[in-house]
Formats: structure tokens, sequence, C-alpha cells
């Protein structure tokens, strides 16, 4: 959409608004689907960007905004939408892959906890689904998978920022990505997840120490990705499996994801290191997406050529 | 979040990460690296959201126990008005 500014945070509103311009001003190349529905009942959109063509094509997953605080995130997504159809004609990097591969990206999957976070409380992580009889709200949809679920880094205190829900995929959200994802997985490569902050690429798995059977080649392509943002932008991102760099964890969306099957998947953690944590500026959004597009395409390029 | 501080502090032994774990549970304070408590390693990175009724005795406590910090953030509103302007018509 002309005029939209993608150097500023939006509220919910805005990004559904968003998601109908950017689907009706490139009809011939995106199309708005519906994924599901939140705890609150509302609407959970994922956007498909394919370029026309008679051949059969892989796909790309990436979602944004599982953590409401998060709002790099949601602001990564649209970035990205935006940088695909602004360049796709003139660079011969996208043009190639798009060729071949299907980008699906949802802009937010936690809805009903960004607006929470927009109207109520900055710091919010979790859903808004209620527990204990309305007492306790949210669970961490990002334990909320089912891998490992219930095992590690979890709470089962609903008032915990990592309550992991009463089951695996306890919850609506994480179910409507689940039932997607199943559907599509024989086509599904690359599996992203968007997240901040620490500047890290994560590897599966959380939920053990053990490495996965393509571990070298997860690691390669990540770290691959890591130097060149690292050259162009001089940021320096840390590479790893995530109970190594980071923390023990299960249920997560990564860990699942490689489990049932999709060769390549990432969690991304952006900016920054702690300066601003969880409320990183809005002058920071810019600096952050520009060098977490070449890691992106870095990433998917590897994946195409593949 | 009015006057509520980020810190950053690397214990350096277990015994201080052991206070931090104390001082997490019984001041009910927002972790926000690592998640949980039990994650709280001395030579590690931690990050702690602390409400403003709590900064001074926080510190205090940090000084008793000598765990040096540093303020990350000195005022977590100041930077959430600074990151969603009220006025969203410009945005536009």
């Amino acid at each position: 959409p002309e005029n939209y500014n993608y150097t500023q945070y939006h509220p919910m509103e805005e990004i559904y608004t968003w998601m109908a311009q950017i689907q009706k001003s490139n009809s011939e190349l995106v199309t708005q689907h519906y994924l599901g529905e939140t705890v609150e009942n509302r609407t959970i959109y994922y956007l498909q960007i394919s370029q026309p063509s008679d051949r059969t094509k892989k796909i790309i997953w990436m979602d944004c905004g599982i953590h409401a605080r998060e709002w790099i995130s949601p602001a990564f997504c649209q970035w990205f939408v935006k940088e695909i159809l602004q360049n796709y004609e003139s660079d011969p990097k996208i043009r190639k892959f798009l060729q071949n591969l299907d980008l699906y990206i949802l802009p937010v999957l936690n809805i009903d906890g960004y607006i929470y976070s927009w109207e109520t409380a900055r710091l919010w992580r979790k859903n808004r689904s209620p527990h204990l009889n309305g007492t306790c709200y949210g669970t961490d949809l990002n334990r909320n998978f089912n891998s490992s679920w219930g095992t590690l880094g979890v709470s089962y205190n609903c008032s915990s920022e990592i309550f992991c829900g009463t089951g695996p995929e306890s919850e609506p959200e994480t179910r409507a990505v689940v039932q997607l994802i199943e559907r599509k997985k024989s086509d599904i490569l690359c599996y992203l997840t968007i997240h901040s902050y620490g500047q890290y690429i994560l590897t599966p798995y959380g939920s053990t120490t053990e490495p996965p059977s393509n571990n070298e080649e997860l690691m390669h392509v990540a770290q691959t990705a890591a130097a060149a943002l690292r050259e162009k932008y001089g940021t320096s991102y840390e590479v790893g499996s995530t109970s190594l760099i980071l923390y023990s964890n299960s249920g997560s969306s990564r860990d699942w994801a490689h489990m049932i099957g999709i060769p390549f998947s990432y969690t991304f953690e952006l900016r920054d290191k702690g300066t601003y944590g969880f409320i990183l500026p809005a002058d920071q959004i810019q600096p952050t997406c520009e060098e977490t597009m070449l890691a992106v395409t870095t990433i998917i390029e590897y994946v195409d050529q593949k | 979040y009015n006057g509520d501080q980020v810190l950053h502090i690397v214990p350096e032994t277990l015994q201080q990460v052991q206070h931090l774990q104390h001082l997490h549970s019984t001041l009910l304070l927002d972790l926000w690296k690592p998640l949980l408590p039990e994650d709280i390693q001395a030579g590690e990175d931690l990050h702690i959201r602390v409400p403003a009724s709590l900064v001074q005795e926080v510190k205090d406590s940090l000084d008793q126990h000598t765990i040096s910090y540093k303020i990350l953030i000195h005022d977590v509103q100041e930077l959430v008005d600074q990151s969603a302007p009220k006025d969203t018509s410009s945005r536009n």
C-alpha cells in the first residue's frame, strides 16, 4: 500500500488493513488465506506469494508474532513481504527463488496477545486463553506445540510467562498452524519463526541436546546466513542449537516442524542483545529488518539451490 | 511501567546465582533473560525488569551481596511511550 510506514510499529487493525491492501494491489502474486481463529475469535490470515507457474513448487513458511511483546517480529514479516514485492522483478536472487518456491507468510499468529500488548500491557507475551475460571490468562504458544510437550523449560502454572497450556496443541492458534503445516508438510522445505531478542539463529532442538540428523547442513546454512549479515552490516548473530546456546525448551514450533519432517527449521531471535530488549525503538526497525532480510534470503537461496 | 528499570547482572558465583533466584521468586520480578530462574548461571547475562516500587530494595540487596549490576533501561515506560506513538494518524 502506498504511504504505509514500515519504520513504525502498527496496531493489529492496521496490519489487517495492510494485508487486504497488499493482496489487492498485488493480485497477480499475492493471495490472503484464512488460517484459523484465535481464542477471542479473531481471524488469523497468512499471505501466499506465488509467481504464476505450471510447475509444482515447494514452500517456505515464515511466521511472526508468536510472542506478543516482540513487536519487531510482525514488523519484519511486513518488511519481508514489501521487499519481495518491490524487488522480485529487478533482483535476480528473488526472481530465481520465486520460480521454484512459494512463500507463506503469517504476519501475526498471536493476534489477541498482540492487541493486548498495544492496549493494556506492552510486555504481554502469551495468548489470551482464560484459565482457573478467568483468574489467570495466557498460554505461551511457543511451548504449546507437540514436540516433547511439557517436558523441559516450561511451567504448568498459568500465571507463568512460559505456561505450556493444558495439553499439546490446546490453543486454537497452535492448532491453526498445525493443521495447515500438516496438510502441506511434504512440500514445505523450510520453516522460519521470527522472535526477539538476543541476535541468534537457532537450530533444533530445544528439548534435547541430541543433534538432528541433518545438523551439519542446518548449521552450515545458518552460519552462512550469519556470515553474510556480519560481512554486510557488521551485526553479530550467534548460531547454534537452542538447548546448547540459549536454554532448553519443549513444545516449540521450530522443534515440532523439524520433527514432522521439515528439513530446515530455524528460530530467528532478532535485535538486540539487551540494550532495549523487548522494547526495541521504532528507529531500529529498518536496520534490523535490512540485516534480517539478508539472512533470511540467504537461507531461502540455499534451500532453492538444493 | 512508570519508573520500572531493567537491570543487567552477571552473577559470578553460585551463591550470587542462588540469591538472584531467591530475589526473583520472593519479589516476583520479570525475568527477560533467561526466562526461567533455574537457567540463571554464573558468568551468564541476566536481564531483569524490576517494578519501580522495588527498585531501591533490589539494588540494596544486590549491594549487600556484592553483586554488581548495570542499568539497561532507566525508565521502561519512557521507552514504551517512544515505541508506540499515541497519535496513530502520523503513521500514515
